[in-house]
């Protein structure tokens, strides 16, 4: 660790904190939790004490910006440079800035807290299931109102939990009306918005009248970020306009085309060659509640430290269950000494009615309810401990919960209580099954479970099984050697995997449809042409090779790759 | 894997980060960041003071002190960070 030239730090041990503004990407509430939970990070470890302020000078006043924001150190747009702070002191020292150009969740994607609806404000269940189709992002389907609403469970369908998410017709932030929603149209300046918008600001905010004549009630207030907006670029918080042209060709997600930097972008008109309105498409974000216990250390008068697993070391990297670095806990320690009085104990999040990504969501006092399946321990077999394999015969969807095949033996990660069963033998439970399986699915109309190994294919009904019968019934042609993947599309279609070829099956025709094979590539751009397995989970595609899986989002956006190992299998 | 088919460039209006050589990139970032000014505050000429700059910046990122703009410190240099110096300036 490192401190600051003269072991800057304050004087008390009682530091107050004042919020002075919000970012439109995420409910208020959740801002300042994430905000108090980053304190606490610290005052975990050391006599130190935080007391939120709400007017006044605080040592640490903390305010989002962006590029040029009121010091001498302007941001730099999305990515780059995410937030600053100095250290201990008057006047600016001690502050902590935030860059507004990035889009800031908890780390895994929008964060996204319903109001009203009956889910009593809970966060959006991405994916959410509304009348038979997977939804990623908040909607405005099934509503003639236009507001955006989400699922607030796995299964709106099943559950009918739901709420409203943020959007401008349903509250502001700041301004001077209370959170009053926008007014459309409002005029400004003799002109007719019919939208939110930046006119008439230098900082890029988005804002609108609450009421429909700004240049006389002087009512306003700023537009929270919808989940679908895009950010930065020149049209922030419009969302993205599918399809839209772009150097004459149509484009039916977003894309990194044009770009020298490969981040995904969309136009949020029609044709971008003709309005060049665009942005950069929602990503998974940085976790403010990581990037704001980082810039406390700074104000607290840590300087960088070069050890990588530091909270202190100066890039950004999202780690699931944050703990504190033993080097980051020694230099706290060397300005403000160890916690006196009660034991130091891990920072727990602050009571809320929610669980957010970036804490640990796993609740101990849950039991499976399925005793009499084995778990896996230490003393399994190495040979059988899924942990320890490199690659799997194929990964697949039964019954919500994720089966892991090799060599005549399964696995299965249940859904609900997230933890890994296993290893079961294949044959004990499909009788019919030979020990390599290389590809299967679930038909989600009729539950049907479709096995796939070499040339043959079977489909069990329950206990009840069907074939060997040869893949070139279903009209795959003599030169598939094996199916590699599937992944169901919308009801009663699957696409099969073999190479770098896919083709369409109608299951319930048990034909493959016309117009195939088609080019991986030409359709999954971003993932490996030669994965093993392909699978879907929970409403993203599955690419996996060797040990590495890439996940594609619905837009067919590669937005995360990952080890199989410890996101899919959870191992330690 | 597939590699997206393409490669014409645009400049997009309102996007603040220009497409900027590697060496544009290492030589704001160590200025920015503060190797470049200790260095030079010490009285090396600038070829050298550049190696050593990238060696010190190497060397906080735990890279391996080549003191040569390699892939493995470009790539640091791309990635998102705090704004704070890694050099008190």
């Amino acid at each position: 660790y490192k401190t600051f030239d003269g072991d800057l730090k304050w004087d008390h041990h009682d530091i107050t904190y004042r919020i002075l503004n919000y970012s439109p990407d995420m409910e208020s509430s959740l801002i300042d939790d994430a905000f108090a939970r980053a304190f606490k990070v610290w005052s975990a470890v050391t006599p130190l004490s935080f007391t939120r302020l709400f007017d006044g000078t605080a040592d640490i006043m903390i305010s989002f910006g962006k590029k040029d924001h009121g010091d001498p150190y302007p941001f730099d747009g999305k990515d780059g440079l995410l937030a600053h702070a100095y250290p201990p002191g008057e006047g600016l020292q001690g502050d902590a800035h935030f860059d507004d150009d990035e889009h800031w969740t908890l780390g895994r994607g929008a964060v996204v807290k319903t109001s009203y609806g009956n889910a009593n404000g809970a966060l959006c269940h991405f994916p959410f299931i509304f009348e038979g189709k997977a939804y990623t992002t908040c909607t405005t389907e099934g509503r003639t109102d236009n507001l955006p609403w989400c699922g607030t469970t796995e299964d709106y369908d099943k559950d009918k939990k739901y709420g409203f998410c943020p959007s401008e017709l349903l509250y502001t932030i700041g301004g001077n009306s209370d959170g009053k929603q926008c007014v459309f149209p409002f005029v400004f300046l003799g002109k007719e918005y019919n939208s939110c918008t930046t006119e008439g600001r230098s900082d890029e905010y988005r804002w609108c009248a609450t009421t429909d004549n700004f240049d006389k009630d002087k009512k306003y207030g700023f537009c929270p970020s919808r989940d679908t907006a895009v950010t930065g670029g020149n049209a922030e918080g419009e969302p993205c306009h599918f399809p839209f042209v772009f150097l004459g060709k149509e484009y039916d997600s977003c894309t990194s085309e044009g770009r020298a930097d490969g981040k995904l972008w969309c136009a949020t008109t029609a044709s971008y060659d003709q309005d060049q309105k665009w942005g950069f498409c929602p990503d998974q974000g940085y976790s403010l509640f990581l990037v704001a216990a980082h810039e406390f250390g700074h104000a607290l008068g840590l300087d960088h430290s070069n050890i990588r697993e530091a909270l202190m070391y100066p890039m950004y990297s999202y780690v699931e269950d944050f703990s504190l670095h033993e080097d980051d806990i020694e230099g706290i320690q060397y300005l403000y000494g160890g916690r006196t009085g009660p034991e130091p104990t891990t920072p727990q999040p602050t009571p809320t009615t929610t669980d957010y990504p970036d804490t640990d969501e796993t609740d101990e006092t849950e039991e499976p309810t399925e005793p009499t399946i084995t778990t896996t321990t230490p003393s399994v077999d190495p040979t059988l401990d899924a942990c320890k394999l490199n690659k799997f015969d194929t990964i697949t969807v039964i019954e919500g919960d994720l089966h892991f095949f090799s060599n005549g033996h399964y696995w299965k990660m249940s859904s609900k209580h997230k933890k890994l069963m296993g290893p079961f033998v294949t044959s004990e439970t499909w009788p019919k099954l030979p020990a390599s399986v290389d590809s299967a699915f679930e038909d989600l109309l009729t539950k049907k479970i479709y096995f796939f190994s070499g040339t043959q294919f079977w489909v069990y009904t329950g206990k009840d099984a069907h074939g060997p019968r040869s893949v070139e019934k279903l009209g795959l042609p003599n030169s598939v050697q094996k199916v590699e993947g599937a992944l169901q599309r919308g009801k009663g279609k699957v696409l099969l995997f073999s190479g770098e070829n896919f083709w369409r099956l109608d299951v319930k025709a048990q034909k493959i449809d016309k117009g195939y094979p088609r080019y991986i590539d030409s359709v999954f751009g971003g993932v490996p042409n030669d994965a093993h397995d392909v699978f879907l989970y929970k409403g993203h595609f599955y690419f996996c090779r060797e040990s590495f899986y890439w996940r594609m989002n619905p837009r067919r956006q590669v937005d995360r790759v990952g080890y199989v190992k410890y996101d899919l299998l959870q191992c330690p | 894997w597939t590699i997206p088919l393409k490669s014409v460039f645009v400049t997009f209006p309102g996007d603040i980060v220009k497409n900027v050589t590697d060496m544009e990139l290492a030589e704001n970032y160590l200025q920015r960041f503060g190797y470049m000014e200790s260095v030079k505050r010490s009285g090396f000429q600038p070829v050298v003071s550049a190696s050593k700059a990238l060696k010190r910046m190497q060397r906080q990122m735990g890279l391996e002190e080549t003191g040569e703009l390699d892939p493995a410190t470009l790539d640091a240099m791309k990635r998102p960070r705090c704004g704070v110096p890694d050099v008190a300036n």
